[in-house]
């Protein structure tokens, strides 16, 4: 296990012990801005963590980020990873990012299905959904983006337990949907959520379970606008943007229908790179350049969230 | 580790929703045979599907015999599955 930051590559793919042993030590390193929670324990009792990223103060307005609720989709952690370590080093020399952090709390959960991350190490690279097993139910595993209280069971998720969409038996079910929920909801100050998956080139808003706008439809559509015209800039990689419904699929029970519903305003969910040459293989050659043009439009976000309080 | 030698990423085009609905009907048919990363959506988006090896022939009849179109986007997943491992590999050392 690589024992400091410094000698971490972040142009690798890495398992989930090398990514909590990486956690421990950049929190060791960054004490003075980062934190780590355990929020729960997964199915398979695997520590569910965040990394809190605050200079002080108590209940500031928050920001969420997650990557790997689909296991397979490594690009995602990768990014996760690169983001995290490139707000320390930005920290006090980018300016938004000062003022963004000087006031809001950042939180990242880099690892959100351990569980099937951990299984696409071992036994099967392509595992999607997380690994719960219920007595009399031959199939393994639910899909953690189908899985929580909004529109839950609808169109676009699925109620056989064998399908790669299936929903689990209720809202809330799995543990590691619940943990966040919970986490969240004791928080009660979160202002903006952005959900991280592969693949497809997208950054969309909801809602998913439903073809119509949601009340800030505009807003929302001029910021995701904004983000992928700065993502572009990075690497001239070309993002399609719009609600979820209409720029993917429907899909119920997701993480940002459910974020948009308790009332976070600025609720976004991306697919990062490719359009389907590597799909969820995309070479670890690509995680950097991913990461940096991401990182562009996570700040593009995250400084409309701090410019228009609410 | 799972082997996916021979497994095949398909792309499929559909021409309108009566060609999505067939696709849809994959799922139904096969949920354990064909793993779809990119689901039947609408017929302006791709639709991209692994199949395994030992299912290749019949989905490809399957496509061929509704009139639907796809390409091949990936050839064999497990040349792209060992060369990940390998940069893993090469990274540690």
């Amino acid at each position: 296990l690589e024992r400091s930051t410094n000698s971490f590559s972040y142009s690798s793919y890495h398992t989930l012990e090398e990514i909590y042993s990486w956690i421990d030590n950049f929190v060791m390193e960054h004490s003075d801005i980062v934190s780590k929670i355990q929020i729960g324990n997964s199915f398979e009792n695997q520590s569910i963590l965040v990394l809190k990223f605050s200079t002080g103060g108590s209940r500031h307005p928050a920001i969420w980020i997650d990557t790997g609720i689909h296991s397979r989709e490594w690009i995602t952690h990768a990014t996760g990873i690169w983001t995290a370590n490139k707000i320390v080093s930005d920290y006090g020399k980018d300016r938004v990012l000062t003022d963004i952090l000087n006031a809001m709390d950042i939180f990242i959960e880099l690892v959100t299905n351990p569980d099937g991350f951990a299984f696409t190490h071992s036994m099967n690279r392509l595992w999607r959904k997380n690994k719960s097993i219920r007595p009399g139910i031959f199939c393994i595993g639910v899909d953690l983006n189908r899985n929580w209280k909004s529109g839950f069971g609808g169109n676009g998720s699925n109620s056989n337990p064998c399908s790669e969409t299936y929903h689990g038996p209720s809202p809330q079910s799995e543990p590691e949907v619940a943990a966040i929920v919970n986490f969240i909801t004791a928080h009660g100050n979160f202002k903006a959520l952005i959900s991280i998956h592969s693949y497809s080139q997208m950054l969309m808003y909801p809602y998913g379970r439903l073809l119509e706008p949601v009340s800030n439809q505009r807003e929302l559509y001029d910021l995701a606008k904004d983000a992928v015209e700065a993502l572009y800039k990075v690497h001239g990689i070309e993002y399609i943007f719009g609600s979820i419904s209409t720029t993917l699929y429907v899909a119920s029970g997701i993480t940002v229908d459910w974020a948009y519903d308790s009332g976070i305003k600025y609720a976004f969910s991306f697919e990062l790179r490719d359009t389907g040459q590597y799909g969820f293989l995309l070479p670890a050659t690509q995680i950097i350049p991913t990461a940096q043009e991401t990182w562009m439009a996570l700040r593009t976000i995250m400084e409309h969230t701090l410019n228009h309080p609410y | 580790q799972m082997n996916f030698t021979g497994d095949q990423v398909l792309r499929v085009l559909a021409k309108d929703e009566k060609q999505l609905s067939l696709l849809g009907d994959l799922e139904g048919l096969k949920p354990q045979k064909v793993d779809f990363w990119r689901g039947p959506a609408r017929p302006s988006l791709p639709v991209d599907m692994r199949v395994p090896f030992s299912e290749l022939k019949d989905i490809k009849a399957y496509l061929e015999s509704h009139g639907l179109a796809y390409s091949i986007m990936i050839k064999d997943i497990q040349v792209l599955l060992d060369e990940e491992r390998q940069a893993m590999a090469k990274s540690r050392r």
